[in-house]
């Protein structure tokens, strides 16, 4: 399953 | 005002085909500092992240921040038009809605300017946070290129497994298996040709190989690739751009359905 790099990085 | 000088046109298109089969759009963010642009993929599986810093410039100027969102399809037109080794400048006013983009030739004879409207691009920025990462590897960036073409064959993901031994890439399919080893290098004559791994535990990851693919679209930015690894986080590969920034992409892991 591929995930979003935004799962990991958060918006600031 | 804002006016930054490149002395030839060639890194600048490098770096436009490094970022445009990922990017159709993005902000480049100017201060003191230099340029930044961070975006991500249209399909927010990865992030690309652009650091020029100012003093890497023949000329820079930014008296205000300013950021001038730039169609990518849009500028790699305009600098298909530069001679590699054309000088190259961009220009943009305070609160400007377009740049000029201008190329002179080394004996100053031919000189050609391009206006380029700006956009206004409601991107989110996104933090990326410290990582203690468990492996480094250093290795020369037309082999990592020629793996992930090569491997790109047999599958749509790359398994990476990093120990003190080496470095494994593997990639299994309809066809079979396929795996590529590469071991530290002793002394090198070149530190370019070497295969460095700074490892404090062994990780195995798996990451699709088209964006793999794309990034490798950096390598003639520089001729040393750095992947970083940790378990459960982004993989990053930086490729350095000599005396002026560097060129990240990070990309997420794919993990078991």
């Amino acid at each position: 399953m591929q995930r979003g790099i935004n799962t990991y990085f958060k918006p600031v | 005002m804002f006016e930054a000088r490149l002395g030839q046109a060639t890194i600048l298109k490098k770096i436009l085909d490094a970022i445009k089969d990922l990017l159709t759009e993005g902000t480049f963010d100017c201060s003191d500092s230099g340029i930044q642009l961070q975006a991500m993929d249209n399909s927010h599986v990865s992030l690309v992240s652009l650091t020029l810093r100012s003093d890497g410039f023949d000329k820079f100027r930014c008296d205000r921040n300013i950021s001038m969102g730039m169609n990518l399809g849009s500028m790699a037109k305009i600098l298909k038009c530069a001679n590699n080794e054309d000088n190259v400048t961009m220009k943009a006013q305070d609160n400007a809605d377009t740049v000029t983009i201008m190329f002179e030739s080394a004996n100053q004879e031919k000189v050609s300017d391009y206006e380029m409207k700006l956009m206004n691009l409601d991107q989110e920025h996104l933090g990326i946070p410290e990582t203690e990462y468990s492996c480094v590897v250093r290795m020369p960036s037309m082999e990592f290129a020629r793996i992930c073409r090569d491997l790109a064959q047999f599958s749509e993901s790359v398994v990476i497994c990093c120990t003190k031994e080496g470095v494994k890439f593997t990639a299994s399919g309809d066809v079979g298996t396929a795996n590529i080893k590469l071991a530290q290098t002793g002394s090198v004559d070149k530190e370019e040709e070497s295969v460095s791994i700074d490892m404090q535990e062994p990780v195995t990851l798996t990451f699709a190989c088209r964006y793999l693919n794309a990034f490798t679209k950096a390598t003639p930015l520089s001729t040393q690739v750095q992947l970083s690894m940790c378990a459960d986080v982004p993989l990053v590969v930086e490729y350095a751009i000599k005396d002026l920034g560097y060129i990240r992409y990070y990309l997420a892991p794919k993990i078991e359905d």
